[in-house]
């Protein structure tokens, strides 16, 4: 993947979606 | 295995849109196909009559996705008894648009020295999915963020046992682009985008888990008729 700083933003959409 | 290997885009087997018993002995199979960017119907026209076949054009009515053919239909000789042959139709999105029940129907006329036959037929919603479907990742996020819950439509993929990477790699034959991939408590999550023909986006995350042979796909969508078609293409891609 790209480093476009965003690699964070993707985690955080990720757990937020796992454990809501 | 096709695993890591580019596999093409799925094309659905053809099926009879138009029986001989129908049509005057005229007997019509057919599929709808994108390949290399170009949207195209492929047709299998059989002569079961006793008489000879000439004089093939084609139309379709109004439809969805503004589908419609981008050339005259190419039978250059007579048709004889028990003769079958093979026609490639290109066709374009910019045809004359109107909401068709299901969305993906499309109603067809073909005529011949004989007579005009009438047939519907279905296609598969991934057809439409562009070359340029990858949407920025950062606009991925806001748009996701954007479109409201209600908007969100969840589907299971069952008995599907291939790892992220296969998916990855055989959805993006169809134009459906991975861009984001996350591991969280054991569960792999892909983020996904395809634009179709009319310029609608469709987000997708879909979540993996590794004890299960089960996918849950949730998409969203401003226009959220589309997604159980979009489903429908994801099963159709993974599961052939």
């Amino acid at each position: 993947e790209i480093d476009d700083g965003l690699d964070e933003a993707f985690s955080r959409l990720a757990e937020s979606r796992s454990n809501p | 295995s096709n695993v890591g290997m580019p596999c093409g885009s799925y094309v659905e087997p053809k099926t009879v849109w138009l029986p001989a018993v129908k049509a005057k002995g005229l007997e019509i199979s057919g599929t709808v196909a994108r390949r290399m960017g170009t949207i195209q119907m492929e047709l299998t026209l059989s002569n079961k009559a006793m008489q000879v076949m000439t004089d093939f054009a084609i139309q379709f009515n109004r439809n969805s996705f503004g589908l419609a053919p981008a050339a005259a239909l190419q039978v250059h000789t007579p048709l004889s008894p028990n003769q079958t042959i093979d026609v490639v139709l290109p066709l374009s999105t910019v045809g004359p648009v109107m909401k068709m029940e299901p969305l993906n129907n499309l109603q067809v006329a073909v005529k011949n020295n004989i007579d005009v036959f009438y047939f519907s037929c279905i296609y598969p919603i991934s057809i439409l999915f562009v070359e340029e479907g990858r949407m920025e990742r950062q606009v991925f996020l806001a748009t996701w963020k954007d479109i409201p819950n209600e908007n969100e439509a969840q589907f299971h993929i069952k008995d599907c046992r291939l790892n992220s990477d296969a998916v990855s790699n055989k959805l993006q034959n169809n134009n459906i682009f991975s861009i984001a991939k996350r591991n969280v408590d054991g569960q792999e999550m892909l983020y996904q985008s395809m634009r179709l023909t009319n310029g609608i986006w469709v987000l997708a995350e879909l979540r993996m888990q590794a004890s299960s042979s089960s996918y849950m796909l949730s998409l969203k969508c401003r226009a959220p008729e589309v997604s159980q078609f979009v489903f429908q293409s994801y099963e159709a891609i993974l599961k052939n």
